[in-house]
């Protein structure tokens, strides 16, 4: 097999075909069959944009197929295959990039139904797939399903705070399109307060150290124009704390002093 | 008067990103 060259185009070619013909046992056939060795880097490279090329020729039972054996969260692998739905091809763009210039409106649907989708990938135009549709409906309706995610995904950041879940806060912060689509330093509504603001007045340390560790901007102000510092009381630091109060006030203090220092350096340097 | 919003709302007009406002398409820039 060694001395055999596989060739990426007839490879292309006929998993382009084995695609359109919509039948999973013969895609999985021909992969079992030749798409050997599995390691080599032209098998490997047509094999990353399967899904690409599905969501332009074949059926949507067989894009549920492919999405059902080889995208799975667990990484389990279904002979050794292995896809990722946010695969950006040599253009920066994902299959749902491809879906959404395709106008096929069922496979955007269904892709963006995946628990891993991430709809803010920029292709190497700085589009997201949603500016690539030709189908106004079809934009519409991704508008809709990332509103709502939108929505979803808020709220439950809301309640991983209001349960102080550090695990889950790390969760939702740890997608790269929650990261994008939400916003840590927003403001409540009724209170005008940040996240941090309201941790600092709770006078909840460990909080806002993970606040600041993760994005919380020590120099936003909140709707009456005061700094997350500004809610501590005048303490000074090289005085011994008296209380456990006074104790907790001077650890804030230092921590959102530090944080500034920090973040000050940051912003010069870049 | 302050208006009041429900948790849902709360949470989305907090945490929720401009940039994920619906992005106003019109047919111009659909073609």
């Amino acid at each position: 097999l060694s001395s055999v060259v596989i060739s990426k185009p007839l490879l292309k070619l006929k998993l382009l075909d084995a695609l359109r013909q919509g039948s999973f046992a013969n895609l999985k056939d021909l992969l079992q069959k030749q798409f050997q060795p599995l390691d080599d880097p032209n098998v490997q490279q047509v094999l990353h944009l399967m899904l690409h090329y599905a969501v332009q020729v074949a059926p949507m039972a067989v894009i549920k197929d492919i999405v059902h054996h080889w995208i799975t969260a667990t990484g389990a692998t279904f002979l050794n295959i292995h896809l990722d739905l946010n695969e950006q091809d040599s253009n920066g763009n994902t299959p749902l990039h491809i879906a959404a210039y395709q106008s096929r409106g069922d496979i955007v649907a269904f892709l963006l139904d995946q628990a891993t989708i991430n709809d803010c990938v920029l292709n190497h135009s700085h589009l997201q797939a949603i500016e690539m549709c030709k189908n106004l409906n079809i934009a519409q309706m991704m508008q809709v399903k990332r509103s709502t995610y939108v929505a979803e995904t808020a709220q439950e950041f809301r309640t991983a705070f209001n349960n102080r879940d550090f695990g889950h806060l790390e969760s939702i912060l740890s997608s790269p399109r929650n990261a994008e689509l939400l916003d840590i330093n927003g403001m409540d509504p009724e209170t005008g307060d940040t996240v941090l603001h309201e941790f600092v007045k709770k006078r909840d340390v460990i909080m806002c150290r993970w606040l600041l560790e993760h994005g919380a901007d020590p120099f936003k102000r909140d709707r009456k124009g005061k700094l997350p510092i500004e809610l501590v009381r005048k303490v000074n630091e090289n005085d011994t704390a008296t209380n456990t109060k006074i104790a907790i006030d001077i650890e804030l203090k230092k921590l959102l002093e530090r944080a500034t220092r920090e973040q000050s350096v940051i912003d010069v340097t870049n | 008067r302050q208006k009041h919003y429900n948790d849902g709302e709360r949470a989305v007009l907090q945490f929720g990103k401009n940039r994920s406002e619906p992005i106003i398409l019109s047919y111009k820039d659909m073609n």
